[in-house]
């Protein structure tokens, strides 16, 4: 379903060049539940990026469902983004200017959803990270984990086939981590494939399958071990 | 050394009022290693932010060496916190027009300290926490560790006494969590003062006292359970 081959990566500023990807190959079928592992530094985010349709690699094939992604044009990426994939941020990304509620609701926004629907939804996610009494508070009157619970409750509003998690429970204590990962679980239940990336063994257990990045590259895949 | 009496904050923004800390009493000695923990949105953050002068209470008492730390002006608490206090935020606060190397040099920069001297002690920093090859980098061209990891070196680079760490590990895989662990440790061992804030075990026990903060309150202090 999610095809990645021959995948790189560079950043370049000036005289600065960082080759954050080498050579990925990476295939990931419907409704896995892969955890992605690795050192600080090592390329994590920058697979999320290219896998979440958010950056473009600077070579390689990236296909979803067979489909060229190196071939969409910024509004069709925008537009599989929106309805197809849910993204959980490392670094949070809501909108400062926006309460809670309407961080939760944009995305449903862009996809055409009525008020109603949009509210009815954000409220009842919104419930289920534990935030029903922050909805009206601004991103900046909120702790630390509850903006990292905005942003799962918000990757969650489309309904999407597929998540991308980014370090979703660094912020949260065990229990509130643990409540996350059982929507996740539910989710992948469901047929929801998702990808996360933590460098917690408690939260890598509850995926099938580990892939292992060191310096640009994918140097461990349990999936293989398997086979 | 540390002296937090009835120590409570509200924030209210309109019709929200929120009491981050209800009723806090806190001693804390020069050169201890204290974690806190609890689930998030219990207080955390809020207590790490009045122990750091950053913010004041709305009631109570707060001394540093039996100085009234209410009593100061602004100008008085942004010298404390420039000379003894180093803090690395939850969510990093580094500034994003400058270099790695300039965020670590701007406290020192403060303080009066030469433009050699800075840059020297910057560069040494930055080396302990692994990011040689990061100097010239801006924020927005790290990794979510990586940035981290500068939040850290900047927290000391004017030499504190007391180092205020708010879940310094959040985006750190295990070995680099150590790392950083380690060089916390050194400085507890040479006298400085740790408070940090960990939702995980591991880290945890680093220290040799654990507060844990339930709904703006102190539920639990092991020192307690010792005496
Ligand atoms: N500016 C603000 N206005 C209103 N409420 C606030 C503000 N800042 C924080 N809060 C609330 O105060 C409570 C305590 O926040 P705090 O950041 O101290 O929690 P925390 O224990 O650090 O949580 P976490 O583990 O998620 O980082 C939270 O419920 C939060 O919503
Ligand atoms: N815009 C950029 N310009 C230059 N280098 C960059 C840029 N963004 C990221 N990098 C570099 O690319 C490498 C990979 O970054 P990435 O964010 O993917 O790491 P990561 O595995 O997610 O790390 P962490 O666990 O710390 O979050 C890092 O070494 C980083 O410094
Ligand atoms: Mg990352
Ligand atoms: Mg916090």
């Amino acid at each position: 379903m999610i095809h990645l081959e021959n995948i790189a990566k560079s950043y370049v500023n000036g005289d600065i060049r960082v080759e954050a990807l080498k050579n990925i190959h990476l295939h990931i079928e419907k409704g896995e539940f892969v955890a992605i592992m690795g050192p600080s530094g090592s390329g994590k985010s920058t697979l999320m990026n290219i896998l979440g349709c958010l950056d473009v690699p600077s070579s390689g094939v990236f296909t979803i469902h067979q489909q060229r992604i190196n071939d969409f044009s910024e509004v069709e990426l925008a537009e599989l983004r929106n309805q197809t994939i849910g993204f959980v941020f490392q670094t949070f990304h809501l909108l400062a200017r926006l309460s809670v509620l309407k961080n939760v609701e944009l995305p449903m926004l862009y996809r055409g959803v009525s008020p109603k629907e949009r509210r009815k939804r954000a409220m009842e996610l919104l419930g289920k990270v534990g935030l029903s009494d922050r909805l009206q508070h601004n991103p900046s009157q909120l702790s630390g984990g509850q903006k990292q619970r905005v942003a799962i409750a918000r990757a969650l509003a489309n309904d999407p086939d597929i998540i991308l998690a980014d370090e979703p429970t660094g912020n949260l204590d065990t229990m509130t981590s643990m409540e996350i990962m059982d929507i996740l679980s539910d989710l992948n239940k469901q047929g929801v494939t998702i990808i996360l990336v933590t460098h917690e063994e408690e939260i890598a257990t509850f995926a099938s399958r580990v892939i292992t990045v060191r310096d640009g590259n994918i140097i461990e895949d349990t999936k293989d071990a398997l086979t």
